[in-house]
């Protein structure tokens, strides 16, 4: 919140569009602006009212460089837009940089999200260092419904809960790395550094970096599905692959490599497979290993093709470690399973668990 | 050294990223105190980040300051 915990007095907020974006139909800047305060009401008890004349509570205007709040703007891109919080005067009103393109779609930059966003602020919430909340200052593009627990948690210790609606669906709270019960959807390495994914996240570990990275997965590629399910790096090839359900993309680097996505069956995965759930290459066979509920394929990276005899069971070709994995990870000999909130290191040679430890050790914790 | 023109622009592009978000005061201050400022209002921001905390302009940091975003200062005291 805003230092004082700045907020409207009443639940009854009134709004003015004072000008329209040329970028969009009017009627669409209207859905946009309308459909943003429905996110902050849906969850509070506040009621939102257009006025076409007069003083608003909230105006709402588009202007580009100094548009007369002595608060600038600065051209394309870089500052998008601006909002006041709760007060007389200038207070809740609501500047949108003219300079930038303003769509309803994914293309930069949605006016719906960014309104949201700014409403938040004219609604008394502060910027929020959660990179999944609606209130992180970064814009990123996301579909749904676009409030977090944090954001969520904010409005309604400011205003209360909305006592006429149901739950909402809000976007999970950023996964905490130290979480006891925390597990990964996805590890790979990638040039030397680590990469794991969980649920719209992931985490950055990189050996000059002492603490590890969080990102949203749209933030670094937007093409990517928020849900990760498996991936693993050829480091021969200098490639990444990622598996999301039944497609698969490819990374050079940070940067996706064109041709992608492609279905996980190009691999030789029979048709009933619909999503791997961990893979890991093993850099001395050239084999990358990929498990699917209980059972796990070999695929041959020299011949693009898969071994025969397989599937096999996983209970019975790794022993003590369960029969299902999240995501497996290889390091000098070693194969490392992440099962739950559990990480079992494997040795390759003597076919035996050597440790088993928290699965977020691997974060520092 | 001098410092090459593209770690100048870097500079400048922090200077005006800190002074609207995280309150650094503008003007002359001399050489020494500016650094010290800065270094200050860099850790500050990458708290908020959640990146590491170094005082410096790394690649990650500039990243993040290049990044599309709200005008709303992460820090201001609002009167």
């Amino acid at each position: 919140h805003f230092p004082r915990d700045l907020k409207w007095k009443t639940t009854d907020v009134t709004f003015r569009i004072l000008n329209y974006t040329p970028d969009l139909k009017k009627a669409d800047v209207d859905r946009a602006v309308r459909n943003a305060f429905n996110v902050w009401s849906r969850v509070t008890p506040l009621k939102f009212k257009k006025l076409y004349e007069g003083n608003a509570d909230i105006m709402i205007s588009f202007g580009a460089r100094e548009h007369g709040d002595f608060n600038p703007f600065d051209g394309p891109e870089g500052l998008l837009a601006h909002a006041y919080p709760p007060g007389n005067g200038i207070g809740g009103d609501t500047h949108f940089d003219e300079d930038e393109t303003w769509t309803k779609d994914f293309h930069a930059f949605n006016l719906f999200l960014v309104a949201a966003h700014e409403f938040g602020h004219a609604l008394g919430m502060a910027h929020s260092s959660d990179p999944g909340s609606l209130m992180y200052p970064v814009y990123t593009y996301g579909k749904g419904y676009p409030l977090a627990e944090d954001d969520i948690k904010g409005i309604q210790s400011l205003y209360g809960e909305n006592p006429n609606h149901g739950k909402v669906n809000p976007k999970p709270d950023a996964p905490s790395k130290c979480d006891p019960e925390l597990s990964f959807d996805a590890v790979t390495e990638l040039r030397g550094e680590t990469i794991i994914f969980k649920d719209r996240f992931y985490w950055r570990l990189h050996a000059q970096m002492p603490e590890p990275e969080q990102n949203l997965i749209k933030n670094t590629w937007p093409e990517i599905p928020n849900k990760v399910d498996a991936a693993y790096e050829n480091p021969e090839k200098d490639f990444v692959i990622i598996f999301s359900g039944i497609k698969m993309w490819a990374l050079n680097g940070y940067n996706l490599v064109d041709g992608y996505p492609k279905y996980i069956h190009k691999l030789g995965l029979p048709k009933t497979v619909r999503k791997i759930d961990a893979a890991v290459n093993i850099r001395d066979t050239g084999k990358t290993l990929l498990f699917v509920d209980e059972e796990y394929w070999s695929y041959d990276e020299q011949t693009g093709t898969m071994d025969s005899g397989y599937p096999r069971s996983i209970e019975e070709n790794f022993p003590g470690i369960g029969d299902e994995v999240d995501a497996a990870a290889y390091h000098y000999g070693y194969l490392y399973f992440y099962h739950d909130h559990l990480q079992f290191e494997y040795s390759f040679a003597s076919r035996k668990v050597m440790r088993i430890m928290r699965a977020n050790s691997i974060l520092g914790c | 050294k001098p410092i090459s023109s593209e770690e100048k622009d870097d500079v400048l592009l922090a200077e005006r990223y800190l002074r609207r978000y995280y309150g650094m005061p503008a003007g002359l201050q001399g050489e020494r105190k500016t650094s010290d400022v800065m270094s200050k209002k860099i850790r500050e921001m990458q708290e908020f980040f959640k990146l590491e905390v170094t005082g410096k302009l790394d690649d990650d940091t500039l990243e993040i300051m290049e990044m599309a975003r709200c005008g709303v200062p992460d820090v201001a005291e609002y009167n």
